[in-house]
């Protein structure tokens, strides 16, 4: 399971952030490691998406996308120069 | 670009630039492989300061110091840690872990779009010239997000979010991930948020045509850009033992081949290998190849690999024969040996010869450079086409622009061809894709964009599409490589580039974030599905409205029939789509005019309600209808047609593509 980890787009409904929280980025901490505690944050974004890119294994992806707040999780994807 | 800017007419086009012209404070961002900061083509020389508000910078790392921007590359930013985390660290030996560019893609589209004049750049001495971007005024920020193994979507996310957060007004993407739709798709979901903060996005459509079918990047919010040809070629004929000439194309720059033809032999026959027409790696048996000139066909391998295969096979020189997969489609490389590539038909009776003639024999005739090539342009066999796959009534490509055998700048770690073998280091090469078509219309998005500050991305794109013209001079229609017959919309989109009549359009459509928003819901997008695109995680769709796809105020037409059910003919049906027109040049009175024709485009009968619109001032807006009447047709068919607008002086075109399903 661990082995299996891929890197996932993390989208979060940036308005839904706890009032406990004072800053986004602490927010999609905790969301992630509530899931894993092993997990590694890549990017956190703000501007272009609301969220985070991280490495998970399939089952703490399912589980984020239950996490209050989340809008999807998608896989990553890779791109190919035209 | 060396005569691109001729072939597009931007000599005129700067005539038509408004002296408050802010174009040198426009800044593209080009999301690639990187740069090469040294070549000329960043020279900053006559460029006033650093924009205000610029936050971008220039980030130090592996063979690239933080003092390696100027004025032009203002700057250059790197991402790997999505692409580290899935294939492992940067091997520090083969790429630099910084914005430097070790493969040449990202030097290549940078200058093609906003690099400074050159004089006398050539390859080898080929398409000579002064090379210079689509708008050589304004500044380039680079955000290095393709590594060897690939462009991975995380990084590209955070180059997205840093390059609108820097200050970018224009991204340039030349890069594509298959066809899924909007909310899955990375580079549609970060082009949504910079389209609404006024960024326009241009993307390659891709090279997998001539199928049907095969675009990528097709969100209404980005521009879409297919490949056309130029007006210039690079000639190297073949010329038989049995008096016979065929004409190729070659970039091979080195010693002629002696004057008297050499034997000739077919791949397969001087190998032991099942595959071994197509000259792969180890595959030639070099006593039956020394001194000959070598048949290869097209296929799985690079083809200047298969040059390369040939050389130290010992052999004098190389035909590469285009198959059924390629056509006619002839893209010049820079061979390590004397060789040239030929059209499939050529290639068919050259291989016949070769089997059949008892004592075979050939030389190549390099010509050089030659330009005023007609016809021209003509789509490019390998630019991908329509019809749309995700949304079938957003017609996709938007336009086209050049895309084959484009010179611009290259690294300094590569040789023109890219082999590691090849040890020539050249400051302009020349390659292909719509890679090479994106970066064109990224340039010129921005030569708008300084030419019309207030303009949205929207009105950008429509003011590029409405003046693209889809007949050559005589009237007869853009032709396409891979048929030798006139392309269509679903192949050209609103047809070839004209930078001198985008900048005066006349009369745009307009498209805000709302409006894209109602497309949303009319493709029936959950909220959690709109959430991820548009960042709204509270909009609803509302019960009470219908919305349309057609009802986006898009500036070509897509118009699809169903045929009842089962019955593979459909009944006759009206379809109406409205549509609205903002007034962005003088006061004016247009009249419409509606042409269809082309394949079962006939068969619909196309009302213009009102067809006359009179504009007082500029900003004005007014709406019509289009109403679509079509008989019965076979499920299947496929029509075109074109809606124009004219004052008499400016021309508002749009494509219209009708499919009967």
């Amino acid at each position: 399971e661990m082995k299996k980890k891929k890197t996932y787009i993390i989208h979060m409904a940036k308005s839904q952030m706890p009032a406990s929280f004072s800053e986004h980025q602490h927010w999609y901490e905790a969301s992630l490691t509530s899931v894993s505690s092993s997990a590694e944050m890549l990017y956190s974004y703000d501007t272009v998406i609301h969220g985070f890119s991280a490495r998970l294994s399939p089952a703490e992806a399912r589980a984020l996308e239950l996490t209050e707040g989340v809008i999807s999780v998608l896989p990553e994807t890779r791109y190919e120069l035209h | 670009t060396t005569r691109t800017p001729e072939f597009l007419g931007l000599d005129k086009a700067e005539g038509l630039v408004p002296e408050m012209n802010t174009e040198g404070d426009v800044i593209v961002g080009v999301l690639d492989t990187g740069v090469w900061p040294e070549r000329s083509s960043y020279s900053d020389a006559g460029l006033g300061p650093v924009p205000a508000g610029w936050k971008g910078m220039c980030e130090q790392g592996t063979n690239f110091s933080a003092s390696a921007c100027n004025r032009k590359l203002i700057g250059a930013r790197f991402f790997s840690k999505g692409y580290e985390a899935s294939m492992g660290p940067v091997d520090e030996s083969r790429e630099s872990r910084s914005p430097r560019d070790d493969d040449g893609h990202g030097t290549h589209t940078s200058t093609t779009a906003v690099g400074s004049s050159v004089p006398s750049a050539s390859l080898l001495g080929y398409a000579a010239g002064n090379a210079r971007g689509m708008a050589v005024r304004a500044r380039l920020a680079v955000y290095k997000v393709c590594w060897t193994g690939g462009c991975f979507s995380s990084d590209i996310l955070a180059a997205m979010d840093r390059a609108v957060d820097d200050g970018c007004h224009v991204l340039s993407l030349s890069l594509g991930g298959g066809m899924s739709d909007y909310y899955r798709d990375s580079v549609a979901i970060g082009a949504f948020t910079a389209m609404e903060k006024g960024v326009l996005v241009s993307c390659s459509a891709g090279n997998a045509g001539p199928s049907a079918n095969t675009l990528s990047n097709v969100a209404p919010w980005i521009t879409t850009v297919g490949a056309g040809t130029l007006d210039r070629d690079f000639p190297a004929y073949v010329s038989l033992g049995n008096g016979k000439n065929y004409s190729g194309v070659s970039l091979y720059s080195g010693k002629s081949l002696p004057d008297s033809p050499l034997p000739f032999v077919y791949a397969g026959n001087v190998s032991n290998s099942t595959n071994g027409n197509l000259c792969m790696p180890g595959t030639l048996i070099p006593s039956l190849v020394a001194g000959k000139i070598v048949l290869c066909d097209r296929g799985i391998n690079a083809r200047v690999q298969k040059g390369y295969v040939v050389k130290t096979a010992g052999g004098a020189g190389m035909v590469l024969a285009n198959t059924a997969a390629n056509g006619e489609e002839l893209v010049a490389d820079a061979h390590l040996l004397p060789a040239t590539g030929v059209g499939e038909k050529a290639a068919n009776t050259i291989r016949s010869y070769v089997l059949s003639d008892p004592n075979p024999t050939a030389t190549i005739v390099f010509s050089g450079t030659k330009v005023n090539i007609r016809p021209s342009p003509v789509v490019a066999a390998f630019s991908s086409r329509g019809p749309n796959s995700i949304t079938s009534e957003i017609l996709k490509p938007d336009l086209i622009a050049p895309g084959v055998n484009i010179l611009a700048g290259w690294t300094g770690a590569v040789g023109p061809t890219g082999l590691a073998v090849d040890s020539r280091r050249v400051e302009f090469n020349i390659i292909s894709g719509t890679s090479m078509s994106c970066p064109h219309v990224s340039g010129l998005a921005a030569l708008l964009k300084g030419a019309h500050p207030d303009w949205s991305p929207a009105a950008i794109k429509s003011a590029l599409m409405t003046t693209a013209y889809a007949t050559y001079s005589g009237g007869e229609g853009l032709l396409d490589v891979a048929t030798g017959r006139p392309a269509s919309p679903f192949d050209y989109g609103a047809g070839h580039v004209d930078p001198p009549r985008a900048l005066d359009p006349g009369l745009v459509y307009d498209i805000t974030p709302e409006d894209y928003l109602d497309f949303l819901c009319a493709l029936n997008y959950t909220s959690l599905q709109i959430a991820s695109v548009s960042k709204r995680s509270d909009f609803k769709c509302s019960g009470e409205r219908t919305y349309t796809v057609s009802g986006l105020n898009y500036p070509s037409f897509a118009v699809a029939f169903s045929t009842a059910s089962g019955s593979g003919v459909s009944s006759s049906t009206t379809l109406t789509h409205e549509r609205t027109l903002t007034n962005v040049g003088p006061a004016g009175t247009y009249k419409a005019t509606v042409v269809t024709s082309a394949g079962d485009g006939g068969a619909v009968k196309v009302a213009v309600d009102p067809n006359v619109l009179e504009f007082k001032a500029a900003g004005e807006k007014k709406s019509y209808k289009v109403i679509f009447t079509s008989g019965s047709m076979p499920s299947g068919s496929v029509g075109f047609g074109r809606l124009e607008w004219t004052d008499g002086k400016h021309v508002v075109a749009s494509p219209m593509a009708f499919s009967w399903t």
